[in-house]
C-alpha cells in the first residue's frame, strides 16, 4: 500500500486546489523557508484524523483555513483528500483504492468522506488503525520529535512502543 | 498484553541497535526498562555510546549525534510496525555531510517496504529522491507545487502541479 | 524604573522593526505590552508580518520565519544595550539561502561595534567570516582546533591551535 | 572591548590545553558533529559565570570535567581562561587586558580567579556587570532560544529588556 494522490484546496496556504501525486519509494519537497512544505505535513496529519489543533501549529480550528492574503480573500473551507493505492492485502475494502477526505467550515463544522461517502472521524480511524498510518502512528517525524524521544517527560517512548505493540 | 509487549519491545530494541550502528558507524546503544520487575509501567530508558567516546547521558550529546539517535529509535518502531508510509519534515538539517550519507543509506534500505516524503533543504538528500516537488509561493501567502521528475534527468520538465 | 523600561522597550521595538524588515525585505512586525497601563509587570507580545502575507499569531510561522524573527528581537536588545561580544550556535541552521544572505548582511554590519562568534555549518557563513576555527575529533572523544586565517587566502595556512 | 583569547583545558571533550586567539569581527567555528563545537560554548558560558549545569547540558557539575574516552583516563578538573582586551574605556582597571579563569574540580569545589588572583564567582559578575557580558546578558543564542523567546512561556522578552534597562 502506498499514498498515490494529495489534494489540497483552502488548507492554510494552500488556497488553491493543489494535486500531489506520489509514486513509491522516496519523494523530496523542497523550497524556501515559508512556502508551505510544512503546511503539507500539516494537511497529512489533519486528513488522518489529528484532532489536536496544536499539533497543527494554530490555537483554533479556523487557523488551519486560508485566511487571506494581500490579493486574495479568506476562503470558508478547507478540504484535503488522501488516496491510499494497492490497499487490497491490508484493508478490507473490495476496491485496491481507498480516498480519505475531510472538510472544515468557519463554523468549526467537519465533515469526513470514505470514497465520497459521508463517515464519521471514527470510521476514518478504525480504517487507518491496522495500516499505521493513523494520527498517532508517529509516521510523521519532524524536528521537534527529537528532543520530544530523547528527553522523554511524560513517557513517550513506552506510549509509541504500546502503540507499535 | 505482557507478553506483546515484552516482543514488540524486543524487536525495537534488537533494531534500535542495528541502527545506531549503522547511524554512528560503529558505536552501541541499548534500549532499557528503567524496573525490569515492572514491564507493564516501567519507563523506558535510552542508552547511547559513540564509538570513541565514554557513555554519557543522552543531554551530554551532540545536536546532529541526538538527531541520530533519536532517528535510531524511531525507525526501529516503524520497521517493528511497518509503516507503509513515512513524513520526515527536515530531520536531516542537524547532520553534517558524512551523517547525511548514512542517514540516507537507513532511508533507502527502509524505502524497499516503506514509502517516504522528505521535507529538506539538503542537496545530498534531493539527490536521492526518486520524484522532487518544489514548494512556491510567487504569488505572496499563496502556495503552489511544481512537481520535478529526477528519474529522467535532473530537472528536466518542471511541470505545475494541480 | 518606569522611565527606564519604557525608554529601553521603544528603543527595542524601533530596532527590532527594523531588523524584521531588513531580514525580510519588507513585511512589518512589532513589540506591544500586552497592558498599556501596567507597563512594570505587563509580558510583551511579538506581531509578525512577513510581506504580502496577513497578520497571524506565531505559532503558524514556518521555521525559517519563527528563527527570523527572534534574531530581529535578539539583535535589538544587542543594539539597545551593546554587548562586546555574541555567540551564536548554529542559528542559521534553519534557513534558507536567501534568508542566510540577509542574516549576514544584519551581523556585518553588527560587527562594527561586537565582535560575533559563530558556530555553523552554512558555507555562506563561513565566506563572511574573518576567521575560521575547525574542530575535529581525529582521536575519538578527544577535541583538538585547527584555525584557518580566511584573510590572506581561502584554506591556506591550516595551523594547530594550543 | 573584545574577547582576545579562550583557554580550556579538561572541559569536556577538550582534554588537551587548547588556546582560541580571536580578533575583533566576526570569526566562526566549523566541524562535524560531535567534534565539540558546542562544547566551546558551554565552556564561555561555564567562565562567565553560569551556574545552573543543565544550561550546560549536564546534571551534575562532574558533566563538565572531561570524563575519558577510550585511550584517556578522565581528569580532576576543568578550567576555562577568557581575556578580554581594550578593556581601559569601559570597565573600571588599569591595565587594558582582565583574564577570568574558572576551575572545578571532581569534589565540586571552583576556584575563580581574575588576572590570577584568586577571587569569588561574584566579583567576577560584577566584573563583567557593565559590559554585557554577564551570564544573563543573552548575548549568547542557540537554535533552542528561538522557541524560547517567542512562545515566552515564562515572560522571557519582558526579563531579557528588563536587564537591557
Ligand atoms: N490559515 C492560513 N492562511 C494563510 N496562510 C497561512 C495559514 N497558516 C499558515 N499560513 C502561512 O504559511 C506559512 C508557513 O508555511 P510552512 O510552515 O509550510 O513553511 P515551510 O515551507 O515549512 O518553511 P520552512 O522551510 O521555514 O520550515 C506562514 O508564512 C504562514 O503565514
Ligand atoms: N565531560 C565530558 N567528557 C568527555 N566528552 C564529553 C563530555 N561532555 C560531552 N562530551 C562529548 O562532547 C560531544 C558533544 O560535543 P558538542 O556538543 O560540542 O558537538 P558539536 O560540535 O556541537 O556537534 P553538532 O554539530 O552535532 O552540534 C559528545 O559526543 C560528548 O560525548
Ligand atoms: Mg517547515
Ligand atoms: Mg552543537
Amino acid at each position: 500500500m502506498y499514498v498515490s494522490r494529495i489534494e489540497i484546496t483552502g488548507f492554510k496556504s494552500f488556497v488553491d486546489r493543489t494535486v500531489i501525486e506520489l509514486q513509491p519509494g522516496i519523494s523530496a519537497i523542497v523550497g524556501p523557508n515559508g512556502c508551505g512544505k510544512t503546511n503539507i505535513c500539516d494537511a497529512i496529519r489533519w486528513v488522518l484524523g489529528e484532532e489536536n489543533v496544536r499539533l497543527l501549529r494554530g490555537t483554533r480550528i479556523e487557523d488551519i483555513i486560508f485566511n487571506g492574503s494581500e490579493k486574495r480573500k479568506p476562503t470558508g473551507m478547507a478540504e484535503v483528500s488522501l488516496t491510499l493505492s494497492d490497499v487490497q492485502d491490508t484493508l478490507p475494502l473490495e476496491c485496491n483504492e481507498v480516498t480519505i477526505t475531510r472538510r472544515v467550515f468557519r463554523s468549526g463544522d467537519s465533515q469526513f468522506y470514505i470514497n465520497k461517502v459521508p463517515s464519521r472521524l471514527k470510521d476514518i480511524v478504525n480504517l487507518l488503525l491496522g495500516t499505521g498510518l493513523g494520527r498517532r502512528a508517529y509516521s510523521i517525524m519532524e524536528r521537534e520529535m527529537i528532543d520530544w524521544i530523547l528527553d522523554d517527560a511524560n513517557g513517550q517512548r513506552r506510549r509509541i512502543i504500546e502503540e507499535a505493540a | 498484553a505482557r507478553l506483546e509487549f515484552k516482543e514488540t519491545f524486543e524487536r525495537v530494541q534488537r533494531d534500535f541497535r542495528k541502527n545506531f550502528e549503522i547511524l554512528f558507524e560503529g558505536g552501541s546503544a541499548d534500549l532499557r526498562l528503567k524496573y525490569e520487575n515492572d514491564p507493564l509501567e516501567s519507563p523506558i530508558e535510552i542508552l547511547a555510546q559513540p564509538s570513541g567516546k565514554r557513555l554519557e547521558q543522552i543531554s551530554l550529546l551532540s545536536g546532529g549525534e541526538r538527531a541520530l539517535t533519536a532517528i535510531a529509535f524511531l525507525f526501529a518502531v516503524y520497521h517493528t510496525k511497518p509503516s507503509p508510509f513515512c513524513l520526515l519534515d527536515e530531520v536531516d538539517a542537524p547532520l553534517d555531510d558524512a551523517n547525511v550519507g548514512r542517514f540516507l543509506n537507513l532511508i533507502k534500505d527502509l524505502a524497499k517496504h516503506t514509502q517516504f516524503l522528505v521535507v529538506t533543504h539538503n542537496k545530498k538528500t534531493m539527490e536521492v529522491a526518486s520524484c522532487l516537488f518544489g514548494v512556491t509561493m510567487e504569488e505572496p501567502g499563496v502556495s503552489k507545487i511544481v512537481s520535478v521528475r529526477l528519474e529522467k534527468a535532473k530537472s528536466e520538465t518542471l511541470e505545475p502541479v494541480g
